[in-house]
């Protein structure tokens, strides 16, 4: 599964 | 930030604003399924959860504050102030059957298992059925009020702008969230009668009637 990322979006 | 998610967030803003005033300005919820805000008040406070450890950025913040206090503060609104007007009658939609669907999709698709990314992905699914139970109250009643279908209109807009925010992203960052956009697809998708309505019939000044 993906790589975590920061959640930019609302 | 890009030009189609601010327009998306805006949209997503006035969306909640003019429900919010409908409400407010009417002193009635009439048409409006406390259902489908109880689902939204649910994604935010879900999706939120980082509000408090994640700063992103100020209108980031800002924003998440405004959508959980006004999500909040339209149930009470609907289920206090003015649950003498709420037409429980129509807004019978079984939420839990949009509930454990999502809560069962977000443990087998999920980007991680962390809790706050479970939460996110749940809330990613529950915010594409959401308005389920108000579209569900309107074909029950047949109609909505012209201020209502602006509400939905807005409320549909913003996620369809964030299919084209995502589209940009791709091209530009290279940047792609399967699980959003395949939910904001479906979520856009639910809308497309409507907008069909919306623009044939509200914006030639009609009402805002479903074919009997």
């Amino acid at each position: 599964l993906k790589p975590k990322f920061i959640k930019d979006e609302l | 930030m890009n030009i189609f998610r601010l327009l998306g967030d805006i949209c997503h803003l006035v969306a909640i604003i003019v429900l919010l005033l409908k409400i407010w300005k009417t002193r009635s919820c009439a048409g409006i399924s406390g259902k489908s805000q109880i689902l939204f008040a649910l994604v935010y406070t879900t999706r939120y959860v980082d509000l408090f450890f994640t700063y992103v950025s100020l209108y980031n913040s800002v924003m998440k504050v405004i959508f959980l206090a006004s999500s909040y503060a339209t149930l009470y609104l609907i289920y206090v102030k003015f649950k003498a007007t709420y037409d429980f009658n129509h807004d019978t939609f079984r939420i839990e059957f949009l509930l454990i669907p999502c809560v069962i999709l977000s443990l087998l698709i999920t980007h991680d298992y962390s809790p706050v990314e479970l939460l996110w992905t749940f809330s990613i699914y529950l915010e594409a059925v959401a308005i389920l139970p108000q579209l569900f109250m309107v074909s029950k009643t047949g109609e909505a009020e012209t201020i209502t279908s602006h509400y939905l209109f807005a409320l549909g807009a913003y996620r369809a702008l964030y299919i084209v925010n995502w589209i940009y992203r791709y091209y530009t960052e290279s940047f792609i969230d399967g699980i959003a956009v395949v939910a904001g697809i479906i979520q856009t998708i639910l809308y497309a009668d409507f907008f069909y309505l919306y623009i044939t019939k509200v914006l030639k000044g009609k009402d805002f009637k479903l074919p009997a």
